[in-house]
C-alpha cells in the first residue's frame, strides 16, 4: 500500500495541479471594531486585522507548511486505512499579539496585550 | 453575532455545547469587563484618557501590534479613577481630600509589576495657584504614623503632573488581601501665595481630575508555552516510516 502511495505522490497529480492555486495560505483580512459592535468600549485601535487561513491541504505535507507528525500520519490514515478520518485542515500556525485600549465597566481605562489575535502564518494539521 | 452589537449575550447564554465553549470563553474573556454602551462617554475626555492614549501610542502601532521597543514593562496597564473623593476640613492653609481607589478582586491572579499614582502638583483654580502633593493615608494608631510619603518624580505627561511610586506599599499591604482592597490617599494643596489662603477658602477642586492610579500588571494565569517535543515512540515510528518510504520511492 505504501508503495502505491509513494508512486502516486512522486509526481503531481492533475488534482494537485488544480488545487495549487487554492493551496492552504494566509489571507489578509481587516475588520473594524464598529463592525464587531465593540467600538463603544475599545478605544484603540479602530481596526483589527485578524487575517485568516484558507485553501486545500496537499496530499503530501511539505516542510513549508509546518505540519506536525500527527497531521502527516492522519493524512496517511485517510489515504490508506479509513477515509472517514478527515485530511488535515488549513489553520493558523503562528499568531501575533495585539494591544487594545479599552474602557472597563467600572470606568477605568485598560491597556492590554492579547496573545493569539492575529494569524501570521498557516499550517495543515 | 457580527452586525448584532451586543455585549450582554454571554451571561444570558444557556449551557453551551462543548465545541462552542472554548470560543465563547475567549469572547467572554474579551468582554468580561466591557461596559454598556451608555457608560463610555463620561470617561472619554480629560487627562486620564490622554495619558492612556499616549501610553498606547508609545506601546503599539496604529494596527495594534505591540512595539518591540516598548518600555511599559508589563502586558497590561490599568488606569483607575478614585471611587470616592472626600473633602476634609481645612487645616490652616491646607486643603485636603481623601481619595479612595478600589482595586477590585484579583480574579485571574494578576501579578503587580508597578503601581504609581499620577497627580497634579500644581492646580490653577479660580485664579489661585495651588501646590499639591499626595501621601498614603493610614488610620492613626500608636504603631502607625498618620501618613507615609512615597518617592515622587515628574511625570512625562506634563509639567503639572507628578508620578509617585506606590508599588511596595500596595504589594505588601493590599495586593494579596482577600475581599475588598482599597487604597486610600491624601491629596493636599496649599495656595502658593500665603496671602491668598483666606480668599481660597470655599473653592473646591473636586470637579477637576486631580489624581489617578496606574497599575502595571502581568497575567500569571496564562500557560507557559510548551516546547513541541516529539514523543520518542512516534519519533522511532517516523524514522522507520521515512526510511521505508525513501526505499520504496527509490
Amino acid at each position: 500500500q505504501v508503495d502505491s502511495v509513494a508512486s502516486d505522490v512522486s509526481g503531481p497529480s492533475q488534482e494537485q495541479d488544480a488545487s495549487e492555486n487554492n493551496q492552504c495560505s494566509l489571507h489578509p483580512y481587516t475588520v473594524s471594531f464598529r463592525q464587531l459592535g465593540w467600538d463603544h468600549w475599545i478605544i484603540a485601535p479602530h481596526h483589527y486585522t485578524p487575517n485568516y487561513c484558507k485553501g486545500t491541504c496537499p496530499r503530501v505535507l511539505h516542510y513549508g507548511l509546518n505540519s506536525p507528525n500527527h497531521a502527516i500520519i492522519q493524512n496517511l490514515i485517510n489515504e490508506l486505512v479509513n477515509q472517514s478520518i478527515p485530511q488535515p485542515s488549513c489553520v493558523p500556525y503562528k499568531y501575533d499579539a495585539m494591544s487594545v485600549l479599552l474602557i472597563e465597566a467600572n470606568g477605568s481605562i485598560l491597556y492590554k496585550e492579547h496573545e493569539g489575535m492575529v494569524a501570521q502564518s498557516c499550517t495543515c494539521r | 453575532e457580527v452586525g448584532q452589537p451586543s455585549t450582554t449575550f454571554l451571561p444570558e447564554s444557556p449551557t453551551l455545547p462543548p465545541a462552542e465553549t472554548s470560543t465563547m470563553r475567549l469572547v467572554e474573556k474579551l468582554l468580561e469587563e466591557a461596559p454598556g454602551k451608555e457608560q463610555r462617554k463620561p470617561h472619554l475626555e480629560g487627562p486620564p484618557l490622554q495619558y492612556m492614549l499616549e501610553l498606547y501610542q508609545r506601546s503599539a502601532d496604529s494596527d495594534g501590534h505591540p512595539r518591540e521597543n516598548r518600555t511599559i514593562g508589563a502586558r497590561m496597564v490599568r488606569l483607575l479613577m478614585p471611587s470616592a473623593n472626600i473633602a476634609r476640613p481645612l487645616r490652616g492653609s491646607w486643603y485636603t481630600r481623601i481619595l479612595n481607589f478600589l482595586l477590585g478582586r484579583n480574579r485571574v491572579a494578576y501579578q503587580l509589576v508597578k503601581a504609581t499614582v499620577v497627580y497634579r502638583h500644581q492646580l490653577h483654580l479660580a485664579h489661585f495657584n495651588l501646590s499639591c502633593y499626595v501621601e498614603l493615608w493610614v488610620p492613626k494608631s500608636p504603631n502607625n504614623p498618620s501618613s507615609v510619603r512615597g518617592s515622587s518624580k515628574l511625570s512625562l505627561m506634563s509639567q503639572t503632573w507628578t508620578e509617585m511610586d506606590l508599588t511596595q506599599h500596595i504589594q505588601q499591604k493590599l495586593w494579596n488581601r482577600k475581599g475588598r482592597r482599597m487604597l486610600r490617599l491624601r491629596f493636599m494643596c496649599q495656595p502658593q501665595n500665603d496671602s491668598e489662603v483666606a480668599e481660597f477658602h470655599g473653592h473646591d477642586p473636586s470637579s477637576v481630575h486631580i489624581a489617578f492610579l496606574l497599575l502595571h500588571l502581568n497575567d500569571t494565569h496564562k500557560n507557559a508555552q510548551k516546547a513541541e517535543l516529539l514523543p520518542s515512540v512516534l519519533e522511532e515510528f517516523m524514522e522507520g516510516e521515512s526510511s521505508l518510504l525513501s526505499r520504496k520511492t527509490r
